[in-house]
């Protein structure tokens, strides 16, 4: 059986439940450490008064991350994948199973971390968000180019550390952008709040266009 | 037949040529970006006058690493994996056809910048070593345990960073030596120099003691 096909069986009877119960699904990636939890962390804390908001955490051992999630206020269930690579759309269905979704809401899904695996499967989300950091050089679409390619929005993070790095902005868009015409960028401090408000209008625009 | 078993038949008959040839071997791993390339550069132009040094490299795509290598004055092999995550045995055997390696010389293999599968895949290396950088957060180790328990030494690179972000390095350290009692730390900026004696002079005691 082709784990690949099989997967993408599975992510279509997610996207299809998601989709009957309006439900924003967006899965998040990045290089571990890139900040995926500290901007989920802000997200919900900005939004959770007006948006009911939900979150699947991966990683390969720990809660640390869904604890951190709940303290900021919303639910979450921690995936442990062990030596595994990669959240697939068999875990997350389960993981669905452990939560009460409400209809028009807004699910996380914290990928591990990593830019390889989880590029090839599809979790039944309606867009991915590829986060990068200033700290990691501006090569890094070229290098891992199916992420980028399977990518909706790509967030450049920890613009705070610029003056201490070589990173070129120009150079990291124009090399995703080669990849992936389509790509949208933000630029983003997670940590000094900067690029936080226009990511809560590109959250509301497609929640709008769900509606 | 099962993957893993034979990638470890094969990565012990590179371990065997290895040893033949007095070859040492060392897997360098970390996350994308944490600084294993910019490591190689410094250490290739410091200890090439007194060293023969080979670098097999490892990326999904592009050839950047092994010309920024090439650049830096040693021979290089590039593999491009595609969508693979990790180097194994096998692609480090067909490498090794590729290139003259010497009796007595230091073969640095630049793993697929990935936390994950890397940890799983023996490729013969007498040595691991897993750079984290200052700026990946102070958990890692416990979110990526196998790959700490699985590495020799443990470089925490770009320390020049440290007045920026919230990195604990005593955290750091607690939580790799609760995985890995025998791990071996080092403190390092690749970028200003700092931690680069310490790390020649570990890479001499090995090689001293494989004569
Ligand atoms: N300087 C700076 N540090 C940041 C920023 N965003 C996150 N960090 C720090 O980066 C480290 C990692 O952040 P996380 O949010 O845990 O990253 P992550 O992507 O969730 O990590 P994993 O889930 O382990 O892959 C933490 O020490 C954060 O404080 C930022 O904008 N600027
Ligand atoms: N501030 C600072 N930046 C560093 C340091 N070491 C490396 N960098 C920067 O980090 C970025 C990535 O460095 P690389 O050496 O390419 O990292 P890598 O681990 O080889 O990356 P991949 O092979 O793509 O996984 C580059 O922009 C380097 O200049 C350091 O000690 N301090
Ligand atoms: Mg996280
Ligand atoms: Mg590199
Ligand atoms: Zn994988
Ligand atoms: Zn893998």
């Amino acid at each position: 059986m082709d784990v690949l096909s099989e997967n993408n069986r599975l992510a279509e009877r997610n996207r299809g439940w998601f989709e009957g119960k309006q439900v924003l699904c967006l899965n998040m990636v990045s290089s571990p450490g890139s900040g995926k939890t500290t901007i989920l962390e802000r997200t919900i804390k900005s939004l959770i008064s007006t948006h009911k908001i939900f979150v699947i955490e991966g990683d390969q051992q720990t809660s640390r991350d869904a604890e951190r999630i709940e303290r900021s206020g919303a639910q979450a269930v921690q995936i442990n994948t062990g030596s595994g690579c990669h959240l697939d759309a068999k875990m997350v269905y389960l993981a669905l199973k452990k939560m009460e979704v409400d209809n028009n809401s807004i699910l996380f899904i914290e990928n591990v971390g990593n830019l390889v695996c989880p590029a090839l499967f599809d979790l039944g989300e309606q867009k991915r968000v590829v986060i990068i950091s200033v700290t990691e050089g501006d090569d890094k679409p070229l290098k891992y180019p199916y992420m980028f390619q399977s990518s909706n929005l790509c967030i450049i993070n920890k613009t705070d550390l610029l003056p201490y790095v070589d990173f070129s902005v120009e150079n990291a868009v124009q090399y995703a952008r080669q990849l992936n015409p389509d790509l949208e960028f933000i630029l983003m401090s997670a940590k000094k709040g900067e690029g936080m408000a226009e990511w809560y209008q590109w959250l509301k625009n497609i929640v709008t266009l769900s509606d």
